[in-house]
């Protein structure tokens, strides 16, 4: 997208060469004057020349101003089809307070476009002025921002102890003001909602809730994102029942994936079978890898040769190969 | 003559209206797109 470097000219550099008495006096108070002094009829065909004259300059005038408004409205209309296009395809949160200042603008100019039409086509009704409405600027910048809110919500699976009575809690960092539980007929297992109390202004909101499946899995939902930065670093080696990944370490997935409203993260597995993956996934590599096959060549080569029916039959070959080469000689 | 003449100019006050009208337009397009480049920058 580029455009020229330098500015629009608002001054419009028409030619300004009007009449002083058109331009200052109204005109039927001069043609006034002129008929109450009763100037001679040469004169009177003097002005009526000067008039024709001043028309056709104001009227070309008027062309050159028409055809430079429809460029300039174009030229905005185009720019103003880009910027949409951009926003559509790069939703960002921080553009929200530029978009609104946009938006009065282009509301503006869609005003004007409207009425700019009207005086083109119609240059002798002058008042006919519409109003245009701007739905399609307000359903572009809305999608974004939904789409935005929704990609916010994370969802974080702790182990916990089924026995464990201490409530709904799960340690990810933060800290929680609890302000509410609910249960209700469809859902049996108790829900606690928390609200993040370290800053005032935090807008982030917890839902917590042992999962129906397994007991002692708590499933913590995150909706929105911390505004202040994390307020103690977890240890390494955490002795509480329940391990947790804080959702701020989340937030940049969260943000990558936008297409997926919600992202869920299991913490439920165990070390064992975690490493034992790994281990698995480890040994492939190796098997593949050129180096083990070159190995593996190298071993077989170094079995063979060390067995001795091998070595035999393989010197037994060697030697009648060459004896039939002599006899054909 | 004197018929014309009064056509005239009230024809002449009309254009004149009109492109008053057109130049406080074109003016207010060119902030506009000023504007929107600015932000855009």
């Amino acid at each position: 997208m580029e455009y020229s470097s330098s500015f629009v000219d608002t001054s419009l550099d028409l030619n300004a060469k009007p009449l002083q008495l058109f331009s200052e006096t109204p005109i039927q108070q001069v043609q006034g004057s002129f008929i109450d002094f009763g100037m001679r009829t040469s004169v009177k065909e003097e002005n009526n020349g000067a008039l024709i004259e001043e028309l056709n300059r104001v009227n070309t005038e008027n062309k050159k101003l028409t055809e430079m408004l429809t460029v300039m409205c174009e030229n905005y209309n185009t720019l103003r089809n880009n910027l949409m296009d951009y926003m559509s395809k790069n939703p960002e949160p921080n553009l929200e307070t530029t978009t609104t200042k946009k938006r009065k603008s282009v509301e503006r100019s869609s005003t004007t476009s409207c009425m700019i039409k009207n005086n083109a086509s119609s240059a002798k009704n002058n008042d006919n002025s519409e109003s245009c409405s701007t739905d399609e600027d307000h359903n572009s910048t809305k999608k974004p921002k939904e789409e935005h809110v929704k990609a916010k919500i994370s969802r974080v699976y702790f182990r916990s102890e089924a026995s464990d009575t201490t409530g709904l809690i799960v340690k990810d960092g933060y800290q929680w003001r609890k302000y509410g539980q609910k249960v209700t007929r469809d859902n049996p297992s108790p829900r606690a909602y928390f609200k993040c109390s370290y800053a005032p202004t935090c807008p982030v909101k917890k839902k917590v809730q042992r999962s129906i499946d397994d007991q002692s899995i708590l499933v913590a939902t995150y909706e929105g994102e911390h505004n202040h930065p994390h307020p103690a670093k977890l240890e390494p080696n955490d002795s509480s029942s329940n391990r947790c990944v804080t959702p701020a370490s989340l937030r940049c997935s969260t943000s990558l994936n936008l297409s997926a409203p919600t992202l869920t993260l299991d913490m439920t597995k165990s070390k064992k079978s975690i490493t034992e993956d790994a281990n698995k996934k480890a040994t492939t590599k190796k098997i593949d890898s050129p180096e083990f096959q070159q190995f593996l060549v190298d071993q077989m080569a170094s079995s063979l040769t060390k067995d001795p029916s091998f070595k035999a039959a393989l010197a037994a070959a060697i030697s009648g190969k060459i004896l039939q080469q002599n006899q054909q000689r | 003559k004197e018929e014309n003449n009064g056509a005239l100019i009230e024809e002449l006050n009309r254009v004149n209206t009109e492109n008053k009208k057109l130049t406080e337009m074109l003016t207010v397009m060119c902030e506009n797109y000023n504007t929107l480049r600015n932000n855009l920058m």
